[in-house]
């Protein structure tokens, strides 16, 4: 099996900590990346970055109850990193028509029984937990890309807001997709399912956007357990623990359930689109 | 007794609450303020502010122990929520220029037995807790008005970071403070100051950029005492609580010990600089 995931959303929200903790593998490095910082030149009004979004793939082999995953990762370091942010939405949807550019070339060549699916099957965008409601670069973000690949918005870091702050900035949240038509992936509901599978859907959708935590560290709580989770002075919180957060959630989206279902929105609508406004043109 | 706050950082960061919780008092509104979204543009590629970044004043007369304070805070709504937030610094330098130009001018005239003094004693900065460094928009404001005001940095919303992140967030900090040659509040030690004056100051100085969490909600904690503070499934946590913010020693900066020294660096330093610098062009 193989995914390839696409991860966005301005720095220190946790992108890569909670990549790690959705596979339980160390597959990209959290914390302070030097070299993603190198671009900063210092000027007469202090510092101004060159404006450099830069898209790094990380790719792992990764395997869960006997079954092989091929993971791959494409980051977004820089972007929302400068005082200017006008075109930082740009190299992310370069990158994105590329990948449907090199899967177009290849399946039009004659022999083409090992293609390799490069596109981008799931799009986390993190947003920052403000408690307010989307920004204006969110927004921008988000409309450019909504149409090109499956979009899964997450509140980053949501240990931050108290049951109540997540439960309102989730309302803004959705009012403001709504009021911008901003598409986000909608698993098909089919006339067969029965009614455990059409609530077991509802269930992990309703959560959507994901108030997500992340964490590969180990911790043991109050009443003695160990578990992965944040520890603070006034308590431990337990990523795995669904009074928590909607990790567990977003972990069934990802991996459990939607797997094969996000590559085949992909492959059969998204991509097809794509190629028809691309042929057309 | 008198003092003029300028509080600037990111929306979203509890600049409202911080305040709030400073002075026991509702004096700013926090959360979603409509009013200052209302900026926001639709464009073709998205959300497009008109990148505006508002000055706002606040008056309130407090009182304490018999002591009034006639306090003024100044908040800069729009700050950093742009796409593109090239110029989100001006405006705060110009407030900040006009309310020397007016001291000059007033302090000018023939009767001067009433000047007020509205310049700002004070700026409280927000950097976002992200856990990595100070960015490119805290950077060059910082170096903007450093040379113009008190500036006294805060790390907002601190509770997003456990204690070991803080220590090392604050070390990085200092780094990209000494490395900008950005200048913060420093009390003066005087030579008659004794060991427990000069140690209080260091304890309390220490600990810049106070990492400061902020809350007029009362509480109850896990062992049944009513407190300020922020509850979560996992705990709570406590705004007058030492072990869990530096929120006490930034109150304890501002308003029960350097009060006055504020004011006074402000008049006889900061002022006199910018007046002759004036005054020579
Ligand atoms: N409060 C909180 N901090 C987190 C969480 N996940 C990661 N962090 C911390 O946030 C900092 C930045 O994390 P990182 O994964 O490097 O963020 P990235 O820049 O978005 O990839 C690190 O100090 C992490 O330990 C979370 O869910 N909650
Ligand atoms: N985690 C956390 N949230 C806070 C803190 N202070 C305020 N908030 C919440 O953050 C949100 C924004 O606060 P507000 O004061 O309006 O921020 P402002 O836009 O910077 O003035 C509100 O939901 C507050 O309850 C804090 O210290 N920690």
């Amino acid at each position: 099996s193989f995914l390839n995931i696409m991860v966005a959303g301005a720095s220190g929200l946790g992108k890569a900590t909670l990549i790690n903790t959705l596979f339980n593998r160390e597959i990209l490095t959290p914390g302070f990346n030097e070299e993603d910082e190198e671009d900063a030149v210092d000027g007469p009004n202090g510092l101004h970055k060159k404006n450099v979004v830069k898209i790094k793939t990380t790719e792992s082999t990764l395997e869960e109850d006997g079954v092989k995953l091929k993971l791959s990762v494409i980051t977004t370091p820089g972007f929302g990193g400068s005082v200017n942010n006008s075109d930082s939405w740009k190299p992310i949807v370069d990158e994105i028509n590329q990948r449907f550019d090199k899967y177009l070339e290849a399946e039009s060549r004659i022999n083409r029984s090992t293609i390799e699916d490069q596109r981008i099957h799931a799009f986390l965008y993190f947003i920052e937990p403000t408690g307010h409601s989307l920004n204006a670069l969110d927004i921008t973000l988000m409309k450019q890309i909504h149409e090109k690949c499956n979009l899964i918005p997450v509140i980053a870091k949501s240990d931050t807001l108290t049951d109540e702050e997540i439960y309102d900035f989730k309302q803004r949240i959705l009012n403001d997709i709504k009021f911008q038509n901003i598409k986000t992936f909608k698993p098909l509901d089919y006339d067969n399912d029965d009614d455990e599978t059409l609530s077991y859907t509802k269930q992990i959708m309703e959560k959507l956007p994901f108030a997500v935590v992340g964490s590969t560290s180990e911790v043991r709580t109050a009443d003695g357990r160990v578990v992965r989770g944040r520890s603070y002075p006034w308590g431990v919180i337990e990523v795995d623990n669904e009074q928590h957060c909607d990790f567990i959630k977003l972990r069934q989206l990802l991996i459990k359930r939607f797997l094969e279902e996000l590559k085949e929105h992909t492959a059969n609508v998204l991509y097809e689109k794509y190629r028809a406004e691309k042929l057309s043109r």
